[in-house]
């Protein structure tokens, strides 16, 4: 049977031992956890859960990893001695033709998972949308988030239907920010703008110029150096 | 080329100005790089009319986009530019109203210039702001600090947005160009600059 033309969304997996589906990106994104540690101060795999999404010929995990830190008494490495602890980590790893890509790290000690503070209500609420099943608030909080989006930057709807149609784009581009950032190897945020309830498309037609990549424009001479006027 | 260089603290950049609901970037583009060289050569910063080029350069598509190599042309076969006050922008296309007694600008010609980003470096440096075209990806989204998008991305089949390029550096070891957009002011990355209180916000690519 082909492959399907959209992107397999796979649920989440429930926590356990790493299926072994998810057991090589768990790995790799233990391996890189653990670069240049020396032996002994290594963190340990615990639980696993996950989904895949496939496109093309790759895939992207979406892991959430549980890692065991053992103690360390050793001063040189710590300074002060701490005793075993446990991370709670989410990685995205993409596998292209199996070769493995760490895309996001995020790791925290339990039950201190420290949100960012610059842009607190768009990761936090993020965080949110990979729980499973989705928090009962989370349209409350997206709902506050949009009134915020809509009163900086002075939107009008023409109709509850327009508005609610707007909601949803809204969430959609908060997702697709999210995978933005993910892919950026910069520093830069990316998150809630004065564009954020417009459609991928929409931008596009709108405010972008196609014609850049479609035609050659009027040939101009190539400058010879810096010197040349 | 030096370490680093932004013209916006130099006085060749006028500030941010606003597309609206128009595919004319290519029109700030371009006057965004003549505005840099009248500077340089005429030792006066004129804001320049995007308008003109949307009713006059019959070579281009207005809102529906447009290529700055044919907008040059166009600014030296009209006679050359009237200020944004003169002809002010609108956001849509116009009949041409273009008077040459009252353009303020010309070109003599328009060059093309190195892909080589230490050509292009040193150029910026000595000669002033540059038109360019980037792939727009992840802009929609942008807030600030320095966009790396993956390499697949920068691929010249994805070209769709012109900006001006006004500066470039590094922070922290990552180097960046530093780009003017034509978004207004409420996109992109308030940057306070030497001798501007709160310079015009600009991204960093």
């Amino acid at each position: 049977v082909a492959a399907p033309a959209q992107p397999q969304a796979a649920s989440f997996q429930a926590w356990g031992p790493p299926s072994p589906e998810l057991l090589a990106p768990a790995r790799f994104a233990l391996d890189m956890f653990n670069r240049g540690r020396a032996a002994g101060t290594r963190a340990v795999l615990g639980l696993v859960r996950g989904r895949v999404r496939r496109a093309g010929q790759g895939s992207l995990y979406s892991l959430e990893a549980t890692l065991e830190e053992p103690p360390c008494k050793d001063t040189t490495v710590c300074r002060l001695p701490a005793s075993k602890k446990t991370l709670l980590c989410s990685f995205e790893v993409l596998d292209e033709l199996g070769k493995h890509v760490l895309l996001r790290k995020d790791c925290d000690p339990v039950d201190t998972k420290v949100p960012d503070s610059r842009n607190e209500t768009f990761s936090s609420v993020l965080s949110l949308l990979n729980e499973d099943p989705l928090p009962q608030d989370l349209p409350v909080k997206m709902a506050s988030i949009f009134k915020n989006f809509v009163i900086t930057y002075n939107r009008t709807y023409e109709s509850k239907e327009e508005a609610r149609w707007r909601l949803s784009v809204f969430v959609n581009n908060m997702v697709r920010a999210q995978k933005i950032q993910a892919l950026d190897r910069g520093t830069a945020q990316y998150g809630v703008t004065k564009f954020s309830d417009l459609t991928e498309e929409e931008f596009r037609t709108i405010y972008l110029n196609p014609l850049l990549r479609e035609e050659p424009g009027n040939k101009m001479k190539p400058v010879k150096s810096v010197g040349d006027f | 080329a030096p370490p680093e260089w932004d013209w916006r603290s130099k006085g060749a950049v006028t500030k941010v100005k606003d597309q609206g609901m128009c595919g004319s970037c290519w029109a700030f583009s371009v006057t965004g790089n003549v505005e840099g060289q009248w500077f340089l050569n005429q030792g006066t910063l004129l804001s320049l009319s995007e308008q003109e080029l949307l009713d006059c350069d019959k070579m281009d598509k207005a809102c529906m986009g447009g290529l700055p190599s044919n907008a040059y042309s166009a600014i030296k076969n009209l006679g050359g530019l009237e200020t944004e006050d003169d002809y002010s922008y609108r956001g849509h296309m116009q009949t041409c109203s273009f008077s040459a007694e009252k353009a303020k600008v010309y070109i003599n010609d328009s060059v093309e210039l190195s892909q080589n980003e230490q050509k292009l470096a040193a150029w910026l440096a000595k000669r002033g702001p540059i038109s360019v075209a980037i792939n727009a990806f992840g802009m929609q989204f942008y807030r600030h600090g320095i966009s790396r998008p993956l390499r697949p991305l920068c691929s010249p089949w994805l070209i769709d947005h012109a900006v001006l390029l006004v500066g470039y550096g590094n922070r922290s070891d990552i180097p960046f160009w530093a780009i003017k957009n034509s978004w207004g002011t409420d996109w992109g990355e308030k940057v306070s600059l030497a001798g501007l209180a709160s310079g015009p916000p600009a991204a960093i690519l």
